[in-house]
């Protein structure tokens, strides 16, 4: 199938065609019926200068649009996602026309990607306070016993 | 308060009052100053 | 009603319409200018002529009746590529996702789902912030610890320094030392009784 850059070339290029045939010598003749009869060699020249300069400054202005927009590129690009989606039977997603809830989709990435961080870090935390509860759960202990000892001798002395 | 509701909240709130621990030593000191004084008197007595 | 083709916006950057209207304004405003440029030539021509009867305003119902008829064929011929461009050129097909959308069919996250992971990010940032302040707590009472132990261990210490005295001076147990001389006080007194009263 052909391409869109060359479908355009086509379409565009059929209409000019069409409208060079239109605009005949025997029609630009026949609206100048005045002027061909005093001239007719002249009216030929001036109609060939018409198609000629006609289809020259139309092609020119239409490569223009096409280099203005980046038509060629985006034309083979957009030809590309369509060949790429050719296996995807279900309608892709459009916007919603709610920005604020498109925007939702775009930040859920990051939200995930936080909330495995968070989840990462606060394993972290947990393991370095468990590791500080154990340290200070032992330190209550050898005060405790340090009590006892201090309790014992004065019973002693007692 | 925020603590509380962490992984070790029974370990923080099961924390011993160290201020009181070492108010309890200031009470064994003065103990033993008595007991060493009583004993000290004992002893001249005998002597 | 007109679609808007946004998503075709969204991609060219311009709205299809627009780059019809382009391609449409192209041919309009060139035929105009070529037949004006026609007109002024056959003009000239015209005054080169000795007595000429055509009149330049004779010229002007020409050129517009030959630029009436060219218009209304152009724009017959353009309502097709009208349609060509709009539909088969400059249109995205429903199923082409463009590449910066990916993100939403990868993440079809509805707004009552998204509710939902905020909340439990938020949940575990609170979660953290307790974490960091319960280690805090943690920390602090280590240094608390510290000085606790150490000033039990001073006092421990003290006590294993007056017993250490007392092993100096030959007192290995107080208690034994204290009723050894408590018995021999007594044996003296006794004896000093027995003196005094054989004396006597």
């Amino acid at each position: 199938p052909p391409t869109r850059a060359q479908l355009f070339d086509t379409v565009v290029d059929t209409v000019l065609e069409k409208l060079v045939a239109a605009g005949s010598y025997e029609r630009f003749a026949s609206c100048y019926r005045c002027f061909y009869k005093l001239q007719p060699e002249v009216t030929k020249s001036i109609h060939e200068q018409f198609i000629f300069q006609l289809q020259a400054s139309i092609k020119e202005e239409i490569q223009e649009v096409k280099e203005e927009g980046k038509l060629e590129m985006l034309f083979d690009a957009l030809d590309r996602l369509v060949e790429e989606a050719k296996d995807q039977q279900e309608p892709a997603w459009r916007p919603s026309g709610t920005p604020e809830e498109d925007a939702l989709s775009a930040m859920v990435p990051y939200l995930l990607k936080h909330h495995s961080y968070l989840q990462r870090v606060l394993k972290e935390k947990v393991e370095d306070n468990k590791q500080l509860a154990e340290a200070v759960l032992a330190g209550r202990g050898r005060i405790k016993e340090l009590q006892q000892l201090i309790q014992a001798r004065r019973e002693a002395w007692q | 308060q925020e603590h509380l509701q962490t992984s070790q909240a029974e370990v923080l709130s099961s924390k011993p009052n160290y201020q009181q621990i070492l108010d309890e030593q200031g009470e064994v000191l003065s103990f033993m100053q008595l007991v060493l004084e009583e004993l000290q008197q004992a002893v001249k007595l005998l002597q | 009603s007109v679609s808007p083709m946004a998503y075709e916006a969204q991609f060219f950057g311009f709205t299809p319409q627009t780059c019809v209207l382009r391609v449409y304004i192209a041919f309009q405003d060139y035929l105009f200018e070529i037949m004006q440029v026609v007109e002024n030539v056959i003009l000239k021509k015209l005054e080169a002529v000795p007595g000429c009867k055509v009149s330049p305003l004779r010229i002007r119902k020409c050129t517009e009746k030959f630029f009436v008829f060219m218009k209304e064929q152009f724009n017959k011929l353009f309502s097709n590529l009208e349609t060509v461009l709009l539909q088969l050129v400059l249109s995205i097909p429903p199923n082409v996702l463009l590449p910066e959308d990916k993100v939403h069919e990868q993440y079809p996250y509805s707004k009552e789902q998204f509710q939902v992971l905020q909340g439990e990010v938020q949940e575990l940032q609170r979660q953290c912030r307790a974490e960091a302040a319960a280690g805090q707590a943690l920390r602090a009472e280590l240094e608390e610890q510290k000085v606790v132990q150490a000033e039990l261990e001073k006092i421990l210490q003290w006590f294993a320094g007056l017993e250490s005295i007392c092993r100096e001076h030959g007192t290995s147990s107080v208690k034994e030392s204290f009723t050894f001389l408590t018995q021999n006080s007594k044996k003296l007194q006794d004896v000093l009784k027995d003196v005094e009263k054989k004396s006597r």
